[in-house]
């Protein structure tokens, strides 16, 4: 027996999943970040986020089609980890970076948060 | 323990979504 392994699959498909994304072809969640608004889908983000897995498992919230993350958030941070969790790429702009490092332990998103941290430290020393 | 071997394709697996349609 043999088998074909497509190496490039698991970016092919992100990148379709991105794709729908902008083309809000279907989105099923708004998720509101003070007075910003961004579309996702709900899988990708249980799959990226320790935060949304609980709120979207959870019996009540989990049809949730709206939600509102807490104020502290910061929009931009928000943007750079949705649009890491949709192409695998985490912008780092200095300015942000610990906008996006407090947005990741928000989001419970460890692996992003040690890569910051480890960033942050190589970058100041 | 069955050997399988397993080919690599580098090439892309799906279609991909156009921008717009």
């Amino acid at each position: 027996d043999s088998c074909i392994q497509f190496t490039r699959h698991a970016s092919d498909v992100l990148l379709n999943l991105n794709r729908l994304r902008s083309r809000d072809i279907l989105t099923d969640v708004t998720i509101l970040v003070s007075r910003q608004q961004f579309r996702a889908h709900k899988t990708v983000l249980m799959a990226c986020s320790g935060l949304f897995y609980t709120i979207f498992t959870d019996a009540h919230k989990g049809n949730l089609n709206a939600i509102s993350l807490d104020p502290k958030v910061d929009p931009e941070g928000f943007s750079i980890l949705l649009d890491f969790m949709y192409t695998s790429r985490l912008t780092l702009r200095d300015n942000l970076l610990l906008a996006t490092m407090n947005t990741a332990i928000y989001l419970q998103m460890e692996h992003v948060v040690d890569t910051c941290h480890r960033f942050i430290k190589s970058s100041d020393a | 323990y069955e050997a399988v071997n397993t080919i690599q394709e580098l090439g892309r697996s799906i279609h991909e979504i156009p921008r717009q349609d």
